[in-house]
């Protein structure tokens, strides 16, 4: 469970000398389970309060508590342990080590989490045929599409299998052939395994498929829409 | 006027022993001021494809005819005078200089250019304007969300005013909002100026707007489109 209780969040800059307000004031709850998109225009702080909630980002005031523990509390060793047991991460800017190979960007939080060589392989080839990327492997970053780097991105946050999956932008760079792949692969870990999905979006078409829209405006949620599908 | 003959080019990876066929046999003819659009799915090879036409990459085989010179023959040199003098470039992933801010980022290709301050300042100011970001011109990139990136992207690319603009998914991380504007924005610009348009996309709705659509599948043309509105 997620509670955020009067969260803000400003960015300071210019030595503190000008301060541009990114979240205002947020009070939402978001359930074990659920599968809900974080809807607004550009700039108006869906990826900051991804960030927050994520643990990459500390808030200026008010709560974030996850299944009853207050982030602003943890250390930065406890947030780290938080993020890499719990969490997966799909970035806006995909963030893929240029070094690396598809299968070892994919393999980094099995390393991470001390996974054996034998299970790692097993599942980073589960993970690439699952995202349609297993013809790319040993494709370094700066050799693959867009969109194949997309794809990398969400095996990568897939692999630990976490509690909560957090994406910024998902099917912002693809097709909509494989926009649609993806979500229906999102929805279906969200099905099976009960992670928690919350993704940002700017597309309207997210709003067919997802089960509850939080509308995001200027720093404030406006509007929280339960879908209900006939 | 644009005239690709029989233009192909391959990705050599792992040494030479594994040869990735990004482009093949492609022959079109793009008149000046055309506005079109690349549609193709995630792989397909239309980033490969604008940066050969950008002179970014060089062709394997064929010929790559820009009002009348092949781009194959240009010395490095001549390459970066053609690419700065005659073409503006928005990159799938923004690409802009970390440490400058937005203001500068814009300003940066009216320096390689040699034009002095007060033209520049009031230039950049007019770009800002019209892409929507003069409250953000002192933010760097990572000040910046998603969206303001690409609109500084987009404001860089229009510096010089240039002959040509290549744009590779101009409108993928931004809302439909924003997107309109852009595209609106894309379109004023090839009719007051008379601006060449490339643009690639996933998003069917510039199927919409753009007045051809070439349609590219595993790196051949399979469909070359003119859109007429009724
Ligand atoms: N530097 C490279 N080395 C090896 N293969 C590459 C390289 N760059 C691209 N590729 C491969 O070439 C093909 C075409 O890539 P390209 O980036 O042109 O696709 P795209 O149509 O722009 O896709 P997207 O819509 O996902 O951005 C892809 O299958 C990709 O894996
Ligand atoms: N590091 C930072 N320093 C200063 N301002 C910032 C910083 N990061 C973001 N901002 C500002 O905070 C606001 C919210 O940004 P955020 O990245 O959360 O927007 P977003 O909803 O994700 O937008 P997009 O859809 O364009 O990605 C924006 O107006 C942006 O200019
Ligand atoms: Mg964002
Ligand atoms: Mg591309």
């Amino acid at each position: 469970l997620i509670e955020l209780i009067d969260l803000s969040k400003d960015y300071l800059m210019d030595g503190g000398r000008i301060r541009i307000k990114a979240l205002e004031k947020i009070n939402i709850k978001i359930g074990k389970g659920e599968f809900v998109a974080l809807m607004g225009a550009s700039g108006s702080g869906k990826t900051t309060l991804l960030n927050v909630i994520g643990g990459m980002l500390k808030a200026d005031n008010g709560y974030v508590l996850i299944d009853g523990v207050n982030l602003t509390h943890l250390t930065d060793k406890q947030l780290v342990d938080y993020r890499t047991e719990k969490i997966g991460y799909i970035y806006q800017s995909f963030n893929l080590l240029s070094n690396l190979t598809a299968f070892e960007n994919i393999e980094l939080p099995l390393i991470f989490h001390g996974r054996p060589r034998e299970e790692r392989i097993k599942r980073v080839n589960e993970l690439t045929e699952l995202v349609g990327i297993s013809k790319r492997k040993e494709h370094k970053p700066n050799e693959l599409s867009g969109g194949e780097k997309q794809r990398v991105a969400i095996a990568r946050a897939m692999a630990n299998k976490p509690k909560m999956i957090l994406a910024d932008e998902p099917t912002g760079n693809v097709d909509i052939q494989t926009a649609k792949q993806i979500v229906d692969l999102l929805q279906e870990i969200n099905e099976n395994e009960g992670t928690t999905f919350i993704l940002s979006t700017h597309d309207l078409k997210m709003v067919d498929i997802c089960k509850r829209v939080l509308w995001i405006s200027d720093g404030q949620i406006t509007r929280d829409q339960k879908i209900t599908r006939i």
